[in-house]
C-alpha cells in the first residue's frame, strides 16, 4: 500500500503518523510545486497527513488537498 | 485496508477507536479545511470515527460526513 | 473486512456483538447525524447491528437501516 | 465472509447454526423493521437461517426472505 | 466458500454430508417456504444436497431445485 | 473448488473417485429429477463423474450431461 | 486447477498422467456419450490427455477434441 | 499453471524441458490429430516446447504451432 | 510494488528514502531525457521522490512531475 | 510466471540468463519457424533474451521479436 | 513481477541496479535493434534502468524509452 502525491504549489507537507499506541508527527516532508512522491505505509507509518495544494492518488481513487 | 478523509471545512475530526474487548478513544486528530487525511487500521485502530463535514474515500466507495 | 455507517438522524446506533459461544453487546457507539462510523470485524467483533435511519456501505454494496 | 440482513418487517429471526459434528442454534438475533445485521461465519457460526420478511446481501447477490 | 438457498415451498431439506472417506447424511435442516440459509463448506461438510423446490445462489451462479 | 449438479431427469449419479495412486469410485450419490448437489473437490475425492441428465456448473462454465 | 470434459460420443478416453521425472498413464477413464468428467491435476497427475471426440472447458476456454 | 494443446495434424510432440541448472528434454509426448494435451508446469518441469502443427492455450492467450 | 519513471528532460533526479524510524535520502539517481527507471519498494526504499519533468506510472494510474 | 514464444523464422533463439550476483547465458534453446516454447522463470533463469523474429505473448501483452 | 524491454535500435542497454542499503549497476545487457529480454525483479535487482530507444511494457502499462 502506497500513496503518490503530487504537489501544486510550493511548500506541500506530507505527514508521517507513527504507529502504535501512540499518535505523533515523525517526519515531515516538503515538496515544491510540481514534486512528486510516492510513499509507503510501513511498520513506522500507518496514518499519513497531507497540507497544503496538491494531487492525492490512492487505490480508492483521486482527491486533491488544498 | 485504510481510509482517506479531506476536511471540507475547518475543525473536522478524525477519531481512532481501540482494538480489543473495550472501545475507547486513542487519538484525535484535528483537520483544518482541505487538508487530507490517509489512516489504516491497525493494531491500535479497529474503528474510526469522522464528525464534521469531509469527503470519506474507502474501498466501498465515497461518502460525505456532515 | 469493515463496513462504513453514515447516520441519516440523530441517535443512530452501531452495535458490536461478541465473537465466540455467545452472543451480547460487548459496545454501543452513538452517532449523530451526518456522522461517520467505519468499524472492522476483529476478535472481538464478529457481528454489527446497526438501529436508526443510516446508509450501510459494505463489500457486498448499500443498504439503508432505518 | 460476511452476510448482511435488513428486517422489512418486525420480529425477523437471524439465528446461527453451530460449526462442527453437531448442527444446533447457538444464537437467535431478533431484528425490528428496518435494522440491519452484519454477521461474519466464524469459528462457532457455518451456517445462518433467516427467518420473517428480510432483505439479505452475500457475495453472490441478493435474495429476500419472506 | 458458502450457498445460499431460500426455500419456494414448505418441506424443502437441505442435507450436509459427510467430509472423509465416508459419505454419509450428517444432518438435514428443514426450510419452510420464504426462509433462506446461508451454509458454509466445512470440516465436517464436503457436500450439500437439496430436495424440494428451491432457489440456490453460489459463486458459479443461481439454479433452481424441484 | 466445489460442482453444482441439478439432475433433469431421475436415476443421475454423481460418482467420486478417489484420490491417489489408485483411482476407483469411492461413492455414487443418486438424485432425482430436480434435485441439486453441490459437491467439493476434497482429500479424498480428486475426480468428479456425472451420468444421466443433468446440469452442471462449474467456476469455468456450464455443461450438460446426457 | 481442474477441467471439465464431456463425451460426444462413445468410448472417449481421459488418460492421467504420472507426475515426477517419469512421465508415464497411470489411469484411463473411459466415457459414454453424455457423459461429463471434473478431473483436478493432483499429486499423481501432471497432465492429462484426452481421446475421441469430447468438449474440453478449462480455466483458458473450450476445445473440443476429435 | 498449465497449457493445453490440441493436436491439429498426425505427429504433433510436446516435449518437457528439466528444471534447474542443465536444461534437456525429459518427456516428448507424441499426439494425433485432434488429441488434447493439458499439461502442467511442474518440479520437473519448467519449459515446453510443441512442434508440429497444434493450437496451443495458456493464460495468456491462444497461438498456433505450425 | 513498483513505480515507472520516464525522464522528459535531462537531469531528472529519483530518490529512495530510507525506511525505519528515520526518513534520509539513501540514493539519488539521476536520468538523462528519454531515459527510464523501473524502481522497487524494497527493504531499504519505503519512499520515492521525484524532481523535475518526468513521467510517473503506477498501480493507481499515471502523474507528471514538474 | 511464463512467457510464451512463437518463431517466425528459422534459427530463433531463446536465452535463459541465470538467477543471482552474476548474469550469464546458462542455455539457449533454437526454435525452427512456427515451433513453439513456453518458459517459466525458474530458480535458474531470472531473465530470457529472444534473437530473431519471433511473436512474445506475456502477461502484460503482446510483443514482436526482430 | 517482470517487465519486457523491445530494443527500437542497435545498443539499447538494460542495467540492473543492487538491492540493499548501497544502489550500484550490477550488469548491464546490451540489445541490438528488435532484440526483447524479459527481466525479473529478483534479491540481487531491485531497479532496472533503460538507456536508448526501446519500447517497455509492465504491469502498469507501455512507455518508450528514447
Ligand atoms: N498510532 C495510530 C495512528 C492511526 C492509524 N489510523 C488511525 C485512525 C485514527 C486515529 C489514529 C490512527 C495507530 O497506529 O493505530
Ligand atoms: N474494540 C472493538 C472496536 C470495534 C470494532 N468494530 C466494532 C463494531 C461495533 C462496535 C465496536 C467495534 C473491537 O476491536 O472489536
Ligand atoms: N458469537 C457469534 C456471533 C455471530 C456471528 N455470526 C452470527 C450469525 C448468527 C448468529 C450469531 C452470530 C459468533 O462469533 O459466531
Ligand atoms: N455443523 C455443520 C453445519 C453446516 C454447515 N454447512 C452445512 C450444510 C448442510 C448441513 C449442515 C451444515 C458443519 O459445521 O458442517
Ligand atoms: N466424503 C466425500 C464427499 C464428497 C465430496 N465430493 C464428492 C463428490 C462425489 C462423491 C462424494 C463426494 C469427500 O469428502 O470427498
Ligand atoms: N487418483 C487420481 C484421480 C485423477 C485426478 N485427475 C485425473 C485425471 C486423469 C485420470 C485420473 C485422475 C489422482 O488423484 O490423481
Ligand atoms: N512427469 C512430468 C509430466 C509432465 C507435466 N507437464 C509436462 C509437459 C511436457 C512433458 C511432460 C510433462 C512432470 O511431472 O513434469
Ligand atoms: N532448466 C531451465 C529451463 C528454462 C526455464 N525457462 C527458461 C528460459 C530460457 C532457457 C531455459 C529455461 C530452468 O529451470 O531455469
Ligand atoms: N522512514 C519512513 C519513510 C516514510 C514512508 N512513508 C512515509 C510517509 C510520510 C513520511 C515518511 C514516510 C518509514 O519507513 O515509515
Ligand atoms: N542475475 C540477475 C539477472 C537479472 C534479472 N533482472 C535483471 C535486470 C537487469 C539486469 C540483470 C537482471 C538477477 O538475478 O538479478
Ligand atoms: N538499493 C536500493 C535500490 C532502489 C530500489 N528502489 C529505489 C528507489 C530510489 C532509489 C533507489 C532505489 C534498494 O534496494 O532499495
Amino acid at each position: 500500500d502506497y500513496v503518490v502525491v503530487k504537489a501544486l504549489e510550493n511548500g506541500v507537507t506530507i505527514i508521517g503518523l507513527t504507529r502504535g499506541e501512540e499518535t505523533k508527527f515523525h517526519h515531515t516532508e516538503k515538496l515544491d510545486k510540481g514534486e512528486v512522491m510516492v510513499a509507503q505505509f510501513t511498520e513506522n507509518t500507518s496514518a499519513i497527513k497531507i497540507r497544503g495544494k496538491a494531487e492525492l492518488i490512492t487505490e480508492h481513487g483521486k482527491v486533491e488537498s488544498e
